[in-house]
């Protein structure tokens, strides 16, 4: 399948996402 | 014990990653012989996680690399591939050895673990996991991958780590084959 690949700044953004805590 | 090699479920709301990953963390006594035993009863595990909110969820409440104690380590792996020569996964491996002088290690960590997790290395399934290591004078971080015989693969890891960790010029970058390390 495709793989998943996230850059940086998506993954900093989901760190104070709620289900993140 | 399963829980090592067990992926943790996810909801359906969250972004999974690539790989599901295992968090280790060990202290090594200085001073006493370091045995493949001592080695592997030192590891411990400190968590898991298969999605970047389980990762950012533990993550959070860890301490950061600069704020360990000398001679303790983090090892952050693949779920199923032990931090240890001796896995299956690791047998034919080697490392990228990164020295850092001290102040430097939790922002390079930060962006080590970020690329590994955002599979940005783009070396299909060849990263095994990462290490930092905190010492007395310099800390230290690794990258471990499968086949220490590629080239191309090493020096795209290399090529990744020069980019993702913004190191100064001179900072200097060693790779070592798990059987080199052995023997020393």
């Amino acid at each position: 399948g495709t793989r998943i690949v996230y850059e940086r700044a998506f993954l900093m953004n989901l760190r104070n996402s709620p289900i993140s805590q | 014990d399963k829980d090592e090699v067990v992926a943790p479920e996810i909801n359906p709301n969250e972004h999974k990653l690539q790989y599901a990953y295992a968090l280790w963390y060990s202290r090594r006594n200085p001073g006493k012989q370091n045995s493949i035993q001592s080695y592997d009863r030192n590891l411990k595990l400190v968590g898991r996680f298969a999605s970047v909110e389980q990762f950012w969820g533990l993550y959070s409440h860890l301490t950061r690399p600069s704020e360990l104690t000398t001679h303790t380590d983090f090892h952050l792996f693949k779920i199923g591939i032990k931090p240890m020569w001796e896995d299956e996964a690791n047998q034919r491996g080697g490392k990228w050895i990164v020295r850092l002088r001290k102040g430097l290690v939790s922002r390079c960590w930060e962006n080590l673990i970020l690329a590994m997790l955002g599979e940005q290395f783009m070396v299909g399934e060849e990263i095994c996991g990462a290490v930092v290591s905190i010492r007395f004078q310099e800390d230290i971080i690794c990258v471990w991958n499968k086949t220490a015989s590629d080239l191309g693969t090493t020096n795209r890891i290399r090529d990744t780590l020069r980019r993702i960790l913004h190191l100064p010029s001179g900072a200097s970058m060693e790779y070592k084959t798990h059987n080199e390390s052995l023997k020393n």
